[in-house]
């Protein structure tokens, strides 16, 4: 399970 | 990458171009929170501490740069150009703001995802952006004369984080595990601080008539 992490946001 | 968060990156990037657009051509920051600029380059450098370390896309690299770039320049034009300093009020613009940053700080410290320095760094940025345009919205009130560039700077910044909140959802209802209650509820409470300012706006666009906060 890949856990999307948030900081691929701005 | 979804059409809300491209949509809200592309409101905040206008935001930023119509602020520097209205001081670098009219050489004017009138009813410009020095304070606000001030947290927002708070919140960026914060928050892009990882801008060379964690590569995403180009995109995210260049959006960054554009940000950090912007909010220091900003605020570099409102304290030491010789022109524009002239025209911010800073009488008016008297909020604590340092104020924020503590609370924010120790909340950042209790309420985080991952007690590492960087995700810390990151909270706080996450809470302090949420509170940054209090003093924007306080001076607002005071010099009650928005003019168009102003109101449109504010609405814009308001508008970003609302369309952040879209991509949030699309991306809980199509992406695993993507949880993430403190980016969410901190980016619902900064939409929320705007709501009475969004209120007036729309109600000043309907009526065509000039934009006033009631005191």
């Amino acid at each position: 399970k890949v856990i999307v992490n948030i900081h691929d946001e701005l | 990458m979804n059409i809300f968060r491209l949509a809200g990156d592309m409101t905040h990037l206008f935001s930023v171009l119509v602020l520097l657009l209205k001081i670098h051509t009219i050489k004017s920051c009138a009813g410009i929170s020095l304070k606000t600029q001030e947290l927002y380059a708070i919140v960026f450098a914060t928050r892009y501490l990882d801008i060379f370390t964690n590569y995403i896309s180009l995109y995210n690299t260049i959006m960054k740069l554009i940000f950090l770039g912007s909010s220091f320049s900003i605020v570099w034009y409102m304290r030491r150009h010789k022109i524009v300093r002239r025209s911010y009020d800073k009488d008016q613009d008297t909020f604590r703001h340092y104020f924020l940053m503590l609370p924010c700080l120790i909340l950042a410290l209790i309420i985080n995802e991952k007690f590492t320095f960087r995700e810390v760094m990151w909270t706080f940025s996450l809470y302090l952006e949420a509170v940054a345009i209090l003093p924007q919205l306080v001076l607002l009130q005071r010099t009650r004369n928005i003019d168009n560039l102003t109101g449109q700077y504010v609405f814009l910044l308001g508008a970003y984080r609302a369309f952040y909140i879209l991509n949030w959802i699309y991306r809980y209802f199509t992406e695993e595990h993507f949880v993430h209650w403190i980016t969410w509820i901190s980016g619902l409470v900064q939409t929320l601080l705007y709501a009475d300012f969004f209120y007036y706006y729309f109600q000043s666009w309907k009526n065509n008539v000039k934009l006033e906060l009631p005191a």
